[in-house]
Parts: structure tokens; sequence; C-alpha cells
């Protein structure tokens, strides 16, 4: 069985796609087979990864209406990078139609949970990067995934996304959210009281919570640029060693050089 | 007629609520009377103006589902705020629910727009705070708005997201555009190589562009956490200073202190 994770938090912009990237870099460099599901319309992991011009393949949205024919699979949709043992399987913009055209449907919220049975082509993780909207695929990622990991920006509007994201985990009746969520701090600023605060107010909330933080580091805009995870690029940089440090966590037994 | 101007990308993180918040600071600091409509099911606008606590009163939803009795107005949802002059309408998250519902019924993509006819309460100007992805709340916002202020965040990954909402904006028939479209910078960091690449990358773009940009500056979350907008609390910030600014390209008749 893959070990499936989900990159999820109603919040906008606070280091979803980041972290999926980082952790799908970091794994890739140890050497794993990893695959990184982007389920955002807006397709930010799929910039990130994607060489300009790369020829649109299918999405999951394939998996949600397929046409006529076999079955679509998801390692048949996945598509290398330029790292080697990180495959991804692209958004496309047709993704932001699902909700109005299946939303309704019974049965929708586990055609993940179903592709994602068994073995999915070899990968030891699949990591889903998830859109800041509750819609048919965020319930798609909660209810295929094994755990949850929030990314919340150490910011005062970002803890009240926390909050909402932690009823929808419990409305989906996970149960086990102790066991299963884990929140990771991101864009930490040490410098700045708002973050300070916000490190202190974590401590307040009925999750698990990573003991480290993501720290602000301009790397990560840059390594997006360049189109390459940041462990792949830059493993000695701040955020870079925050992240090894995350993934040490969620793995224990990998061995990290 | 009120203005209406929509606060909308489909990138998430880029500082739409915080200009939305800013520049509604601004117009009822000079003595206008605004209503800023928070159409995010997140509720960042919300959670921003909102004291802790205050009751649950109706959202947009109310406009798209009526209850029985005589049909919800806009003016009528609109709540006082600390500030004089700034009124809300807050958000729900049952608006997430709203795709689900109604999003293939015909004219649903019209409903603000008809709320919004005629005088709207005597307010001056309407603030549309939109959420992060294509659903009916944004087609709703795009299509009653006069003009579409975009903020884009200038960094790598936010620039893909200016190429769709542009898109978005096509397909909506806005051919005007240029006349209606404003694109405004913001987090930028001087410092930064990414900001700056990405300032000159915006020249490329076919749409009208803000000469100015909005700096990072960390009173802006301090302001969210202590409720008030920022113009109302330091006026004299760099991000505050960058708002007036853009609020008076915005509107030149304003008479600036
Ligand atoms: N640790 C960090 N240091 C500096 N910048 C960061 C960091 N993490 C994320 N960012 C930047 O913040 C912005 C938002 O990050 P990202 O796109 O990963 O968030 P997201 O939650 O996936 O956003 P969305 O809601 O649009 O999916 C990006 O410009 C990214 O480069
Ligand atoms: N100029 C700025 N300087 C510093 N921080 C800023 C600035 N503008 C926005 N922020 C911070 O960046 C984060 C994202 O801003 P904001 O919530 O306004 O973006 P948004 O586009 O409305 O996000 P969403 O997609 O979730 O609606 C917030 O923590 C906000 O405080
Ligand atoms: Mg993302
Ligand atoms: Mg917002």
């Amino acid at each position: 069985m893959s070990t499936v994770w989900a990159i999820a938090n109603l919040k906008g912009g606070v280091g979803k796609t980041s972290t999926a990237v980082s952790l799908a870099g970091w794994l890739s460099r140890l050497g794993r087979r990893v695959l990184l599901v982007d389920l955002d319309p807006q397709g930010s992991a799929t910039s990130w990864l994607s060489p300009p011009g790369a020829e649109d393949v299918g999405s999951v949205f394939d998996l949600f209406q397929p046409a006529a024919g076999a079955p679509p699979t998801l390692a048949g949709l996945a598509r290398p990078t330029a790292c080697g043992g990180l495959h991804l399987v692209p958004a496309d913009p047709v993704l932001a139609t699902l909700d109005r055209h299946c939303g309704a449907r019974p049965g929708m919220g586990l055609v993940l949970h179903q592709a994602l049975a068994g073995r999915v082509g070899r990968y030891s993780h699949v990591i889903l990067d998830c859109p800041p909207v509750l819609g048919i695929l965020l319930v798609n990622a909660l209810a295929a995934a094994d755990r949850v990991i929030v990314p919340v920006q150490t910011e005062f509007l970002a803890l009240r996304g926390l909050d909402r994201m932690l009823a929808t985990l419990r409305m989906m009746h996970r149960h086990r959210i102790e066991a299963e969520t884990l929140v990771v701090p991101t864009l930490f600023d040490r410098r700045t009281r708002a973050s300070r605060h916000c490190l202190e107010r974590l401590q307040g909330y009925a999750v698990r919570r990573w003991a480290g933080q993501i720290p602000v580091d301009t790397r990560l805009r840059e390594a997006a640029e360049l189109g390459r995870p940041l462990p792949w690029w830059r493993p000695a940089s701040r955020a870079a060693l925050a992240y090894r440090q995350l993934l040490a966590e969620l793995e224990p037994a990998l061995v990290m050089p």
C-alpha cells in the first residue's frame, strides 16, 4: 500500500503547495518513488514542476468523468518530472467545473480513494496538494488520505482558517483526528510579534502540532521560478532543512543522510 | 448608483482581503459610506472586522436561496463595524455549498448584479472580497462589478495565477478588460530578486497595471489581529500610504487630506 498524505487548508496562500513539493522533493532525493497529485484547478504544483509548454495530458478530472474506453488509472495519468523518482499527476482548469457537474451525485466523494486502493504503480508515497476550497476535490483528498498535513501560516487570519479546517475534518467523520492530523506552522518570521503570538495560540488547539516551524525563506520562491523542489536545488537552505526535520517526524524509519 | 469594485484573483493568499479591507478603510476614514461584502466562505474579512462572538446574521447566501417571506436585500444584510461609515455583509461557511446546490440553474450568475441594481442603501462604494476559486460567487462578483481589481503577489507562482484570472475575465465576456481591470502588485519586497523580477515581467501583460506597489508590511497582520482596517489604526504605515495612493488612482476626484 502506498502511504497517502493530503496537504490541506481552506485558507489560501499558507504554503500548501510549497509543503507538498518540498516533502515530495526530499522523498525523491532520498531515493523513494513519489507521486504528487495536483488537485488545485489553479495548478501551482503543475506550474512549479512542469517544463513550460509541456503538452497537456490528463488530470484527475478523467477519474470523475471517464471518457469511453478503458477507465483511466492514477498511475496512467502520472508524468515524470526533472527529478528522478518524482512523478506528477498535473492539474487542469477543468477541475473547477467538477462541483457543478457531479457534486450532488452519490459516491463522488470516494473516487480518489478507489483509485488509490492497492499499490499505485510502486510509489511508496502519494502526496495530494489540495485547493483552498471546500468542494468535491478536497472531500476526495480527505477521504483518501492516511494523514492530513495542515500548513498554518503563523498569523491571525490563518488561525481562523484552522478552526474551519478542523470543523471540516470532524464533519468528514475523521474521528481519529488526533492520530491522523498534523498542524505545521509555516511562513514563520521570528522577528515579528504576530508570528510569535500565533505560535503560542496554536498550543490551545485540540490537534497535534509539529514542534518545529517552517521559516520564511525567499529561496522557496526562487525554487518555484527555477522549476525545482527546494531540496533538489538548495538542500541546506533554512526552509529545506526545516522540511527535512518535518519529514523525519512523519517518517521516523527513513534514514536521513 | 453605487460604484462596485470586485477584488479578485484565483490564486490564494495574494492580498485580496487585505486590499478590500484597506480600500474600504480609507474610503470610510475619508467620510464615505462603504459596504464591504464578504463572498469568501472562509470569511477572512468577516473575521477581521467582526467583534468575536458577533451573532450570526445573514450572508449573501440568503440572496440565492431566499427563505419564505419578503426577499432579503443587500442593505438589509449589512451590519455596522467599529469604523463609522464602513458596513459589512458577513460571510458564512454555508456559502461553500452554493455551487453544488444551484451552480447549474440558469440565471444564477446575475443574482448579485440584480441585488446591486439601483442605490444600495446610500453607499457610495460597494467592495466585493472574492474567494480564490472559480465558482458561482466569483462569477456573480465579476458580473456585478464596475471594476475588477486583481492583487498579484510579486512572485513566480502568482504570475501563473494572473494568466488564469485574465482568461476567466475574457471567458466572462468582459471585453472592456483594458478599461475595467487593474492589476495591483502586492507583497512587494524590494530586497528580493523574485519581487523585482516579477515587477518587470508584469510589464508584458495586456492589462492595465497600477504604477505603484503594496510593500510587505507586518502592520497589516497586526491590524487584522486588532480588528481594525490599517488606515484606521496606522494611517502613516508603509502599506497604508501605498493603499492611499492606489485609492487616489481609482478615485481621482476624492480629496485626499
Ligand atoms: N516558507 C516560506 N518562505 C517564503 N515564502 C513562502 C514560504 N512558503 C510559501 N511561500 C510563498 O508564499 C506563497 C504561497 O505559498 P503556496 O503557493 O505554497 O501556498 P498555498 O497554500 O499552496 O496557496 P493556494 O491557497 O493558492 O494553494 C508563494 O508565493 C510561496 O512561494
Ligand atoms: N502587504 C502585505 N504585507 C504583509 N503581509 C501581507 C500583506 N498583504 C497581505 N499580507 C498577509 O498575507 C496573508 C494573505 O493575505 P490575504 O488574506 O489578504 O490574502 P487573500 O488573497 O485574501 O487570501 P485568500 O486567498 O485566502 O482569500 C495574510 O496573512 C495577510 O496578513
Ligand atoms: Mg497551493
Ligand atoms: Mg481573502
